[in-house]
């Protein structure tokens, strides 16, 4: 069985978006130590790995089981969830549904269809990184909206002491400046300088979910894949983004 | 040039 009650199906809802901007399908595997995914874009340039502990949930029981979902279906579904409304979601396994339950003043049932998705699980590779940047989220988002005016790429320099993004347009530039003295950061670490080029569409796709007070984690390296980390109501989401590199 | 890399080259 799969039954689990989330506080505030508005948050989950940030989360299910930020999923369907880069992916099409994801198959969540349940067991008694939480909820757990991982998957690519179809162009295996990004990669998402979602992992929600048993304790972010208000109720919580679980066996094993894999739980294909497409996720257009899903986001549109969660687009209907109010506030205060509660999220219910229950394994039907004699259908072989999905239900997602709004529990506020009544219960809204919709029965999601689920997608044979077994034997599709992606490994996340281990990449070892020496700069890492505590980043407040909003910050990090601002400048990279201000980026997407001039180009459709950025590099993302870090320091000892700096963190930088650049974009250069054919006639106009833009650069973003955070050291760590800055209200913004909240950590740099790292001994050398680094710095990896990456698309800006996919950099946009993975901040979507982030907001004012959420705190995002950077592990940056020389043209190395960019990983991305934060936590939404207990949602801990990581990102791994294909760098751009000089032919 | 910039070329665009995917994953599959980390694994």
């Amino acid at each position: 069985m799969f039954k689990a009650k989330l506080e505030s199906a508005k948050e989950f809802k940030k989360v299910v978006d930020t999923m369907a901007t880069l992916l099409d399908e994801i198959c969540l595997q349940v067991n008694e130590e939480g909820v757990r995914a991982a998957a690519m874009d179809p162009s295996h340039v990004a990669l998402l790995s979602l992992n929600i502990p048993r304790i972010a949930f208000e109720d919580y029981q679980a066996d094993e089981h894999e739980i294909g979902i497409e996720l257009e279906a899903f986001k549109k579904i969660m687009n209907r969830a109010k506030a205060k409304d509660k999220l219910i979601l229950e394994l039907d396994e004699e259908r072989n549904r999905l239900n997602v339950i709004f529990e506020n003043q009544g219960k809204r049932k919709f029965s999601l269809s689920l997608l044979d998705l077994s034997g599709a699980t992606t490994k996340v590779p281990e990449l070892e990184y020496h700069n890492v940047i505590t980043i407040k989220g909003d910050a990090l988002k601002e400048a990279l909206k201000d980026a997407d005016l001039i180009s459709d790429h950025v590099i993302m320099r870090a320091s000892p002491y700096e963190f930088k993004i650049e974009a250069k347009g054919d006639l106009n530039d833009f650069t973003a400046e955070f050291s760590s003295e800055d209200d913004a950061i909240i950590s740099i670490e790292g001994e050398e300088e680094v710095k990896s080029a990456f698309n800006l569409e996919y950099l946009l796709d993975m901040v979507k979910g982030v907001s004012k007070g959420d705190i995002v984690k950077l592990y940056l390296g020389n043209d190395m894949p960019l990983k991305m980390e934060y936590s939404l109501a207990g949602c801990e989401l990581m990102f791994l983004l294909a760098p751009r590199i000089e032919e | 040039k910039k070329k665009q890399l995917t994953l599959d080259a980390f694994f």
